[in-house]
């Protein structure tokens, strides 16, 4: 679940453009 | 005077800012259904992840900041992360709502585990910050603002950002005597929240801690 994603995993991933891993 | 050049900037950074919302979806969920303090928990987490998102889109359309170090880029990201989701909520709830929907989000942010000594500055933040009557072109702004702070931990290259930062203060200095010449003191109340938003940054670390062990 994304509440187990930590905050740079889900930076890094927007940054890249791939939102919906 | 703003310049054109700044006119244009201005209209870019609001384009973007209203153009990256949390999806509806999300709202809708927030504003329909009733849930209990666990279902609240996880909703917020869901909702702060989108937040995160939401900011990281926002942030790639400043003019300047994909020049800057990649590492630099995260580093400002996450330093200001808390900070830029603690403002956009503020905004979204000093919005004109339908009756009932701001008791409704209220609600479920009091009732979601976290502790009253950590509700109170939120709470607290979130009057101060509705006081304003921010305009959309001054909100998307300070949000840059924030996200554009130089000192945040690891930053290497703190005078590239703190050059773009600059331009936003620059702008939004104009901005606010602008939209508010009977009021000198505006553009230095509008810092005085970026400060207020550093204590929360500071309280949040604790609120996660203590709301993970409950």
């Amino acid at each position: 679940p994304a509440s187990n994603l930590g905050l740079e995993d889900i930076i890094r991933k927007a940054l890249m453009g791939n939102l919906e891993d | 005077e703003i310049t054109k050049e700044q006119q244009a900037l201005m209209k870019l950074i609001v384009d973007a800012y209203n153009k990256h919302q949390i999806p509806h979806d999300f709202a809708k969920k927030l504003l329909q259904e009733q849930y209990g303090a666990e279902e609240n928990f996880l909703l917020l987490t869901e909702v702060a992840t989108s937040q995160v998102q939401v900011l990281v889109e926002f942030t790639k359309s400043i003019p300047g900041f994909l020049s800057l170090d990649h590492e630099d880029q995260i580093a400002l990201l996450k330093g200001s992360a808390v900070e830029a989701t603690y403002l956009r909520s503020a905004q979204v709830l000093s919005k004109k709502m339908p009756t009932g929907h701001v008791q409704l989000l209220e609600e479920r942010i009091r009732k979601s585990g976290i502790s009253e000594e950590f509700i109170t500055p939120m709470f607290s933040f979130y009057k101060s910050i509705g006081e304003l009557h921010m305009v959309q072109e001054e909100q998307a702004l300070l949000t840059a603002v924030t996200v554009l702070t130089p000192d945040r931990p690891y930053v290497k290259d703190q005078q590239a950002v703190e050059r773009l930062q600059e331009t936003m203060l620059d702008v939004l200095r104009k901005l606010c005597a602008l939209q508010h010449p009977q009021e000198p003191q505006y553009f230095a109340r509008l810092l005085g929240r970026l400060t207020e938003l550093r204590t929360l940054n500071h309280y949040h670390a604790e609120m996660l801690t203590s709301w993970r062990t409950n």
